[in-house]
């Protein structure tokens, strides 16, 4: 039996908002202490990772491990049925065909409930390895997001370069170019707003645009997003929620 | 601008 209760369903909602729009079908894999689910986009570029730990919930049970395959498209037109400061509660048997997600207006004792059908979905489940990274940045999510839309508009491709004190963002494309340049700075008064850059070895990394624009779409989760380079493995984008993660994994382009 | 490469090069299936 799993009854997972979020305080508001706003939470669920961003969750899945932040990754439904790269990758359709999802096994979402309960357990005592969690969930957590992986799925690779189409065109085997990007990976999601989530965990959303136990205490991220309200209330939390899951007595045996299950495994609940769902298509996001038809999980977010249930998600846009609730309000965003109703609880919501995933309630799922042992062997569930489905899934019933309940939300609830205490306020106004107003009780909605749907039923989501399960699917068996076929996904193999990738070993993510610990990496070793060259760069660490953290930064404010709206200024990342701000910076991949800004530049994805002139090209499919956007540079990464990260010097010793230097972030830099670099478009170039047929309509002509652009670039972003930031630097490690420290905000006393608004934390969030610092950009923390450690450096092992300078990167200078490419990526497609529009898998940088499917990524963007989780700072709704968090002020934060921590960026982790390397030239040798994918990069990792993520957001951090209370207890858990929304993680992308993006693989590079590489010049022949 | 590059050839793109896959997740799959980095991280096998279990």
């Amino acid at each position: 039996m799993l009854e997972a209760k979020f305080e508001q369903a706003s939470l669920f909602k961003r969750i899945i908002d932040g990754f439904k729009d790269c990758v359709q079908l999802v096994n979402f894999q309960c357990k005592e202490d969690g969930i957590i689910a992986q799925a690779v986009d189409d065109s085997r570029v990007l990976l999601v990772s989530l965990e959303i730990g136990k205490d991220a919930f309200q209330e939390f049970r899951c007595d045996h491990p299950i495994t609940l395959g769902m298509d996001l498209n038809s999980l977010s037109k249930i998600l846009r049925c609730g309000n965003n400061t109703d609880s919501l509660t995933l309630i799922a048997d042992d062997t569930p065909d489905s899934l019933l997600l309940l939300f609830e207006d205490t306020k106004r004792e107003r009780i909605s409930e749907y039923s989501l059908k399960l699917m068996d979905i076929d996904a193999d489940f990738l070993k993510i390895e610990e990496l070793q990274y060259d760069t660490t940045i953290m930064m404010p999510s709206a200024d990342f997001s701000k910076t991949v839309r800004d530049l994805s508009q002139l090209s499919d491709s956007l540079n990464i370069l990260v010097t010793k004190e230097t972030i830099k963002f670099v478009t170039d494309g047929d309509i002509g170019s652009g670039s972003v340049i930031m630097k490690p700075f420290i905000d006393m008064e608004n934390p969030d707003e610092s950009i923390k850059l450690e450096m092992e070895q300078p990167v200078d990394l490419t990526f497609g645009s529009k898998y940088l624009l499917d990524i963007v779409k989780g700072s709704a989760l968090s002020n934060k997003i921590g960026i982790r380079l390397s030239s040798e493995a994918p990069a990792l984008f993520q957001f951090d929620l209370t207890s858990g993660f929304l993680q992308f994994f993006l693989a590079p382009k590489f010049s022949d | 601008q590059g050839k793109q490469r896959s997740i799959s090069d980095f991280f096998p299936s279990e």
